[in-house]
């Protein structure tokens, strides 16, 4: 007895009807009552058009603004090709309303959906920075499906404000629980380009999604990179199948494409997961998408089994992304302890990078002071270097961790002349995710391309992040979120209208109110104490040691 | 690919929108707001410099740099973004 939208197009959507055997699960997640309740997204792009008939009913003026004309109306600006239909195609991926006879169905139809104008003028730090700070604590989730040209031959990411807003977002915004920045991975896939020469997909503060076929290959555009951490569905060669979802001019479509196309679909899920559980950190739910993300029947070369067993790939990270895994792991999670981050200096000399190099070290230290372990289960792991060499592109750099898993920090990037090297750049890895950090890591460079390339290695420091649980020795608890009472009273926006404050904690349990129900969070090791501030642990800055 | 500045600034003060006002009085910015809610990062244009030039404004940088109420600043380049 599957709830099943009656919207005309919902048979298009062969990513989630279940016309195919593993597709992303929504309506295991739909069937549960999760349809992003309560829940606000906003797309951060060229504009949403709010009064289109699938997405008028769920748009949030609050979650919305024009920063290219400094207005609070994201309306696109209309043109004869249309080249600014782009995030109105993202949002009705997120919140096309359900059930409405009209095109299809959004993954989170009940989610309330905004739209940043910000692509469509001049791009600037503070027009960037004020688009991913906007409306922090009424924002849960950003979706960007946007980033540095995927041409194969950049190096580029967020400027000095942007990196403050993702900074500020992880720590302040959602109350102190860390708002979401989900990326679109990239579509340099032609240029063999590296997502993880992109600092937005590869910032440990985002997360990255790539794209697979109807049929789980590889799609032509995507591009391979360690920072990525989950797959959803896209278009592939033009007998592919595409995404469905609303167009400008009250339209709709099945021609929406590329690895923004993914990235949405991804907010769409994770929408449903904070509706499953609204405490869950922006740390918290990268680890859930860790374990919902299942190789399934994607196919790649390069599937290797990491330290804790876990497949990953550099195409598709842990896999593709199954919504009713995620929302069954959200309800038993427990608040992931706060985060530690070791930094390493491993080589603070100018050294001749030679054609094939290594580069060990091992890691004992990690701890602060007293014996104790700052971090037991990794989670990004990072490499700050600064390097010359004759042409960038040729220069293919790795890092193995203790327990032998090897990622590949960037491949080799043939259209990459440049003479310029990485400066101070930063490469993320995800591969290591729950591996102990202790013993001996290994980055290594080497030379793929003209044999005479020369270069120098000014400094390297080796960045681990992580927590000092085992992750891996976490017992299976019991659901941590119960539905305690439905809301009677709501305001016009849906909002409950009682007494208590929106987080209160009663007799041991936090009781927190989402736009439908009164939410009661129990947590068998840490109870709440009458006057406890927060629901939940502390989540502090990442501490140096 | 060599930067292409606009004429917009970014500026951190330590008192506020006050100091921002003051500052765009002095040196002829309109101030555009602050970049982050409630902070110290505030958002300045001036309509006296070219929109696009392949050189910073070597006048309002000496000038900003002088100000001792000016924590940081930087003049805005643009930024190449496509969407994906």
């Amino acid at each position: 007895s599957l709830v099943v939208p009656t919207d005309p197009w919902f048979s298009k959507q062969w990513y989630m009807n279940k016309e195919i055997q593993q597709d992303l699960n929504i309506l295991k997640a739909w069937n549960q009552g999760l349809t992003g309740r309560g829940v606000v997204i906003s797309i951060l792009d060229d504009g949403i058009e709010k009064d289109h008939p699938d997405l008028w009913a769920n748009y949030d003026p609050l979650a919305s603004y024009d920063f290219n004309d400094y207005d609070p109306d994201p309306q696109p600006r209309y043109t004869p090709n249309d080249e600014n239909r782009h995030g109105t195609r993202c949002a009705g991926e997120v919140s096309a309303t359900a059930n409405n006879g009209f095109c299809g169905a959004g993954v989170a139809f009940n989610a309330r959906i905004g739209g940043v104008r910000m692509l469509d003028g001049a791009i600037t730090d503070i027009v960037e920075a004020q688009s991913l700070s906007l409306q922090p604590q009424h924002i849960h989730i950003y979706s960007a499906s946007w980033g540095p040209e995927d041409d194969g031959r950049t190096v580029d990411g967020p400027g000095l404000l942007t990196q403050e807003a993702f900074r500020r977002g992880v720590t302040k915004g959602r109350q102190g629980l860390g708002t979401l920045f989900i990326w679109a991975s990239g579509n340099g896939g032609l240029h063999y380009d590296n997502c993880n020469c992109d600092g937005y997909t590869n910032s440990i503060h985002t997360l990255s999604v790539g794209s697979t076929t109807r049929q789980g290959r590889v799609p032509w555009y995507s591009e391979a990179c360690a920072s990525t951490f989950t797959t959803t569905f896209s278009s592939g060669v033009v007998t592919d199948p595409q995404i469905v979802t609303t167009d400008l001019h009250h339209q709709c479509t099945d021609k929406h494409t590329g690895t923004s196309a993914s990235a949405p679909l991804a907010a769409g899920m994770i929408a449903l997961a904070l509706e499953a559980n609204p405490l869950l950190t922006w740390r918290d739910l990268q680890h859930l998408v860790v374990r919902a993300s299942r190789p399934a029947q994607l196919q790649a070369e390069d599937w290797r089994i990491n330290g804790v067993g876990r497949q990953v790939s550099h195409h598709y990270g842990y896999g593709l992304l199954d919504a009713g895994l995620l929302v069954d792991l959200a309800r038993v999670w427990l608040p992931t302890k706060p985060q530690k981050k070791c930094a390493i200096r491993v080589v603070h000399t100018p050294t001749p990078i030679l054609p094939r190099m290594l580069v060990p070290k091992n890691v004992t230290a990690c701890s602060d002071g007293s014996r104790r372990r700052l971090i037991r289960s990794l989670e990004h792991v990072q490499v700050q270097l600064s390097l010359s060499y004759s042409r960038r592109g040729d220069l293919e750099i790795f890092l193995t961790s203790p327990m032998g898993t090897r990622s590949t920090l960037v491949a080799i990037r043939p259209l990459d002349i440049s003479g310029q090297g990485y400066n101070n750049w930063i490469f993320m890895s995800t591969h290591y995710w729950d591996e102990d950090p202790q013993g001996l890591w290994t980055l290594g460079l080497e030379n793929k391309g003209y044999y005479f390339n020369t270069g120098t290695l000014y400094y390297y420091t080796l960045l681990l992040y992580g927590t000092a649980e085992d992750m891996t020795a976490r017992p299976q608890a019991p659901q941590v979120t119960s539905r305690a009472r439905a809301c009677v009273q709501r305001d016009t926006e849906g909002l409950c209208q009682e007494s208590h404050s929106p987080l209160s904690i009663l007799a041991g349990l936090c009781l927190i109110s989402s736009q439908q129900w009164w939410w009661l969070y129990s947590h068998p090791q840490q109870p709440v104490t009458e006057g406890q501030a927060s629901c939940h642990p502390p989540v502090t800055p990442a501490a140096a040691a | 690919q060599a930067p292409i500045y606009v004429s917009s600034w970014a500026v951190r003060v330590t008192k506020g929108y006050q100091e921002a006002e003051r500052l765009a009085r002095k040196f002829g910015f309109v101030n555009l707001g602050q970049i982050f809610p409630d902070d110290q990062y505030f958002h300045l244009r001036h309509r006296g410099v070219a929109q696009q030039s392949l050189t910073p404004h070597w006048g309002h940088r000496l000038r900003l740099k002088k100000d001792p109420k000016v924590r940081w600043f930087e003049q805005q380049t643009l930024r190449r973004r496509v969407k994906r």
